[in-house]
């Protein structure tokens, strides 16, 4: 059969489905033994902010398609919940293997890192049901387009430069995801790296601060051939 | 993945981005 727009999109939803059909809406056994080989103990922190983060998810899903859409906003939110504790999962196998520790206290207790990993989870969520609708009912019939990026990381108040910090970690942690969603997440680092890291309060300049810090060079503006 | 340029070093990861050791 040809492959057509709407024909692809229907191809990533049920790619999606499919690997988060058999997920957990909470922390896996492997997870939880993470967790408990922490110096402090992150659990409670990471179910609570679930939960935060859903309120404000859900709300702001609401105000932007329309109360009526309400309960899609609380299915959206629970694929990207599995989704995040999937990936997490998996970074977590892979940088024990890299680093042969065991004890993820300091990542595990990161709040940046944990919005951020989620943020980027429910990206691929919103996205992926996102360009079906474009795909089947065109443009101005699409619900979603209101939550196109960089909508997410604005209702969760995140930093693109902290979302951008997660994305390629994301990629290498999930082998399911289709290509068409891949792209998408390198256009939302494109997005990043040509303008929203650059909005005046982004961490990006504190880190170049430290970074000429480090190497002894004072902190002048570049000559204009730059 | 092919066609997605990867940005990390060699050897780099999640961790060392959020300032983990």
């Amino acid at each position: 059969l040809p492959q057509t727009p709407v024909r692809t999109a229907m191809n990533t939803i049920q790619q999606l489905v499919m690997i988060l059909n058999s997920a957990s809406d909470k922390p896996s056994d492997n997870l939880i033994s993470y967790f408990n080989n922490c110096t402090v103990n992150p659990t409670h922190d990471i179910v609570e902010r679930v939960e935060n983060l859903g309120r404000i998810f859900k709300e702001k899903f609401a105000e932007a398609v329309g109360q009526r859409c309400a309960e899609i906003g609380s299915q959206r939110y629970r694929l990207g919940v599995r989704l995040y504790y999937r990936v997490m999962e998996s970074i977590l196998k892979s940088e024990e293997k890299r680093l042969s520790i065991h004890n993820f206290s300091k990542l595990l207790n990161n709040n940046t890192f944990h919005a951020s990993l989620l943020a980027c989870a429910l990206e691929v969520v919103v996205a992926t049901y996102g360009t079906s609708t474009n795909a089947s009912q065109g443009d101005a019939m699409n619900m979603e387009t209101n939550l196109s990026f960089p909508w997410i990381i604005n209702i969760l108040d995140l930093k693109a430069f902290d979302l951008y910090k997660v994305i390629e970690s994301f990629i290498k942690a999930e082998p399911s995801l289709t290509r068409e969603m891949i792209k998408h997440l390198e256009c939302c680092e494109h997005q990043i790296m040509e303008s929203l890291a650059w909005q005046s309060d982004s961490p990006l300049f504190e880190l170049i601060k430290q970074s000429k810090e480090r190497d002894g060079q004072p902190d002048e503006p570049e000559p204009p051939s730059y | 993945t092919q066609d997605y340029h990867f940005g990390l070093e060699e050897g780099e990861g999640i961790s060392e981005l959020f300032d983990c050791d």
